[in-house]
C-alpha cells in the first residue's frame, strides 16, 4: 500500500484547491518559512481521522478552514481527500485504489467519504487499524518533535512496544 | 505478553545497534531496561556513545548528537513495526551538513521499502528527493504548490 | 510597584511593535495584559499578525514564524533592559535563508551597544560577525579552538 | 563593560587550555555537530555562578569536569576564567579588569577568585546582581530555548518584568 496523491481545499493557508501526486520514493516539501508545509503533513493527519485540534496546533477543529487575509475572506468548510493505492490489500477493503475525504464546515458538522461513500469518523479509524498509521504509530514525526523520542519514560516505550507488537 | 514485549524489544534493540553505528559512521549505542524482574513496567535507558567518545548521559550530548540518536531510534522502529509511508518534518533541523547527508543517504535506501514525504530546509535532504514540491505564498496569506527541479532551488 | 510595572509593560509592549515589523518587514504585533484589573497577576497575551496575514493564535504560526516573533520580543526586552554582553546558541535554527538575513543584520545593528556571542551553524550569521572561532574536534572527544576567517568556512 | 576573554580547561570536552579573545560587536562561534559550541557557553554560566547542574545538562556539578575519552583518562578538575573589562565600573568593584575563576575538583571540592582573590560563590552572584547577568535576565539564550520566551504564562511574565523592572 501507498499514498498515491493527496487534494486539499479551504485547508488552513491552502485556500485555493491543489493537489500533489506522491512519488513511491521520496517526495521533498520545501519553502519559506510560514509558507505552508507543515499544513500539508496536518491535513495528512486530519483526513486520517485526527480527533485532537491541539495536535493540528488550532483549539478546535474548525480552526482548520481558511480563515481570510488582509485580502480575501474566510472559507466556508475545509475539504482533503487522500487517495492510496491497494493493490496488497494492506487495507481491509475490496478496493485497488481508496480515497478518503474529511470535510468540516464553519457550522462545525463534518463530513467523512471513503471511495465516495458517505461514512463515520470511526469507519476511517479501523480502516487504517492495523497499518501503524495511527495516532500512536510513528509513520508522522511533526516539526521539533523528533526529541521526544528519546524521553523514553515508562508509560511512552509501553507504547512502542504495544505499537511494534 | 512479557514473551512478546521481550521479543520485540530486543528486535528494536538489534536494530538500533546497527542503525546508529550506519548514522554516526561509528560508535555504538544500546537500550537497556532499568529492571529486568520487571519488563512490562519498568524504563528504558538509552545508552549511547558516539564515535571515539565516552558512554555518558544522553542529556550531555550535543543537540545535533541527540537529533541524531533519536532518527537512529525513529528508524530501528519503523524496521521493527514498517509503516506503508513515513511523514517527516525537518526532523534534521539540528544535525550539521555533514550529518543531513548521512541522514539524507540512509533515507535514500531506506525508500525501497518505504516511501517517505519530508519537509525540508535541507540541501542534503532535497537532493535525496525522487520528487520536489515547493510552496510558496506569492498572495500572502494564501499557499500555492508547485513542483520543481533540485536545479531550480537556489543555495 | 503596580505603576513601576505597567510602565516597564508598555515600554516592552512598544519596544515589541517596532523590533516585530523590523524582522518581519512589516506586520504587526503586540502584548495585551489578560486582565487589566488585576495586572500584577493575570496572564499576557502576545497577538501576532505576519504581512498580509490576518490575526492568528500563537499555536497556529509556523515554526519559523514563532521563532521570529520570539527573537523579536527576546530584542525587546533586551532594550527595556540592556545587559552588557548576550550569549545566543543557535537561536536562528528554524529560520530559512531569507529570515537568517534579517536577523543577521538586525544584530549586527544592535552589537553597536551590545556584545553578542552567537553559535551558529547559518551562513548569514557568520557573515555578520568581527570574529569567529571555529571549534573542532580532530582528536575525537577533545575540543579545540581556531580562529577562522568568513572565507575559510565551506559552504 | 564588556567580555575580553575566557580560558578554559578540563571543562567539558575541553581536555587542554584553550582561550578566546571576544569581539566588542559580533563573535560567531561554528562547528561539526558535538565539537564543543554550546559547552562554552556552558562555561561561561558556570564561571558567573551557575548552581544548576540541569541547566548545564548534567546530573552533578562534577559532570563538567572532562571525564576521558577512548584514548585519554579523566582529568581531576576543570577551571574557568572568564575576564572583564570594567573601566564603567558596572562592576561594583575598584578594579578596571574583572577575572573571575571559578575551579572544581572530582572530589567536589570547589575554589571561587575574583582577581586571583580567593572568594565564596555568593560573591560573585552578588557582583553580578545588578547586570542582568544572572540566571533570569535574557542574556544567555540555551540551544532550543528560544521558543520558551513565548510561552508568557502570568509567573514566567512577572519574571520578566522584575528582571526589566
Ligand atoms: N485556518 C487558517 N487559515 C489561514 N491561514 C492559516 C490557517 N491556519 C494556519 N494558517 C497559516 O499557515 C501558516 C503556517 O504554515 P506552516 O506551519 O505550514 O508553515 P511552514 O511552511 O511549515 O513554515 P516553517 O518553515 O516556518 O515551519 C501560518 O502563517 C498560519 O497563519
Ligand atoms: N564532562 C565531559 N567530558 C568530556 N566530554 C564531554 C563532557 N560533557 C560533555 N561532553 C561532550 O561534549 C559534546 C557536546 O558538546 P556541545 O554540546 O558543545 O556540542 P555542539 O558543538 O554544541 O554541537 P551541536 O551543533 O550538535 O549543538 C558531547 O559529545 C559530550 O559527550
Ligand atoms: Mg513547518
Ligand atoms: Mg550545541
Amino acid at each position: 500500500m501507498y499514498l498515491k496523491g493527496l487534494e486539499l481545499q479551504g485547508f488552513k493557508s491552502f485556500a485555493d484547491k491543489i493537489s500533489l501526486d506522491f512519488s513511491s520514493g521520496v517526495t521533498a516539501i520545501v519553502g519559506p518559512n510560514g509558507s505552508g508545509k507543515s499544513n500539508i503533513s496536518d491535513a495528512v493527519r486530519w483526513v486520517l481521522g485526527e480527533q485532537s485540534a491541539k495536535t493540528l496546533r488550532g483549539a478546535k477543529m474548525e480552526d482548520v478552514i481558511f480563515n481570510g487575509t488582509q485580502k480575501r475572506s474566510p472559507l466556508g468548510f475545509a475539504e482533503v481527500t487522500l487517495v492510496l493505492e491497494n493493490k496488497d490489500h494492506q487495507l481491509p477493503i475490496a478496493f485497488e485504489e481508496v480515497a478518503i475525504t474529511r470535510k468540516v464546515f464553519a457550522s462545525g458538522e463534518s463530513q467523512y467519504l471513503i471511495n465516495q461513500s458517505p461514512c463515520r469518523l470511526k469507519d476511517i479509524h479501523e480502516l487504517f487499524m492495523d497499518t501503524g498509521l495511527g495516532r500512536d504509530g510513528y509513520s508522522m514525526i511533526g516539526q521539533g518533535k523528533i526529541e521526544e523520542i528519546l524521553s523514553t519514560k515508562s508509560e511512552d516505550r509501553r507504547q512502542i512496544f504495544e505499537e511494534a507488537a | 505478553m512479557k514473551e512478546q514485549f521481550s521479543e520485540k524489544f530486543e528486535q528494536i534493540n538489534r536494530y538500533f545497534k546497527t542503525t546508529f553505528v550506519e548514522l554516526f559512521g561509528g560508535g555504538s549505542a544500546e537500550l537497556a531496561l532499568t529492571d529486568a524482574q520487571n519488563i512490562l513496567e519498568c524504563g528504558i535507558n538509552i545508552d549511547v556513545q558516539p564515535p571515539g567518545k565516552k558512554l555518558q548521559s544522553l542529556s550531555l550530548l550535543s543537540g545535533g548528537e541527540r537529533a541524531l540518536s533519536a532518527i537512529a531510534l525513529l528508524f530501528a522502529i519503523l524496521r521493527t513495526r514498517p509503516t506503508p509511508f513515513c511523514f517527516l518534518d525537518e526532523i534534521e533541523a539540528a544535525l550539521d551538513d555533514v550529518n543531513v547527508y548521512r541522514f539524507a543517504d540512509y533515507v535514500k535506501n531506506y525508500s525501497k521499502k518505504t516511501q517517505f514525504i519530508i519537509v525540508t530546509h535541507r540541501r542534503g535532504t532535497m537532493e535525496s528527493a525522487d520528487v520536489i514540491y515547493g510552496v510558496t505564498m506569492q498572495e500572502k496569506g494564501v499557499s500555492k504548490l508547485l513542483q520543481l527541479n533540485l536545479n531550480e532551488i537556489a543555495g
